[in-house]
């Protein structure tokens, strides 16, 4: 993907932090 | 709509990053992350960078809300 800006995460990288910190925030009270 | 619901919870996973409530995020608050999320200490730095447009140290939860709005908006075209 053109898309991904040289030096920055990529989709992946941030679609996983994002993805963990909803996880995390579900699972914690 | 989907993205209103993601904003909003944009501002709770901002909250969770920001540990000591200053309001923004550095990038020694992401370093605590590493125990907590599945991520190396180079990929919380590579989405720090990302998030942080202005480059100048500090992510805010507006630049927070950008980073997950576009990310939302790629998924939804992907």
């Amino acid at each position: 993907d053109p898309n991904i800006k040289a030096g920055a995460a990529s989709e992946g990288v941030l679609a996983n932090f994002f993805n963990s910190l909803l996880s995390k925030k579900t699972g914690s009270p | 709509s989907p993205q209103a619901e993601v904003m909003g919870k944009a501002k709770e996973l901002f909250v969770l990053c920001d540990k000591e409530s200053k309001g923004f995020i550095t990038k020694r608050d992401m370093q605590r992350l590493q125990g907590e999320l599945p991520l190396s200490p180079e990929q919380l730095e590579e989405v720090f960078e990302s998030l942080d447009r202005r480059s100048n140290g500090f992510l805010t939860p507006v630049e927070f809300n950008t980073g997950l709005g576009e990310l939302v908006g790629l998924e939804d075209t992907a």
